[in-house]
């Protein structure tokens, strides 16, 4: 089932998203 | 004060996805950010869509914010 697939992985893709945001946020002055 | 934090902490990151200062970003915004973070243009689709509630075409502050909040939410959890 695609769409059972793409809501396992969208909580991964959400962290890696909001955790990039977070560094890079964090890592200009 | 735990939510204002988050919630200033969204506004923050939400200005770094609406480059233009719009005050939405739109699923083109998002897929502009491919050159700046780590995640495929697939993804950030994919995230767009998970993030927007209403399917308008929009993400505005609110759905941004709610979106961040229950990522808080999960990594809390775990």
């Amino acid at each position: 089932d695609p769409s059972m697939k793409a809501g396992a992985t969208s909580e991964g893709v959400l962290a890696n998203f909001f955790n990039s945001l977070l560094s890079k946020k964090t890592g200009s002055p | 004060t735990m939510q204002v934090e988050m919630l200033e902490k969204a506004r923050e990151l939400f200005r770094l996805c609406d480059k233009e200062e719009k005050g939405f970003i739109t699923k083109l915004d998002m897929q502009r950010l491919q050159s700046e973070l780590p995640l495929t243009t697939e993804q950030l689709e994919a995230v767009f869509d998970s993030l927007e509630q209403d399917n308008n075409g929009y993400l505005t502050p609110v759905e941004f914010s709610m979106g961040l909040g229950k990522f808080i939410g999960i990594e809390q959890y775990q």
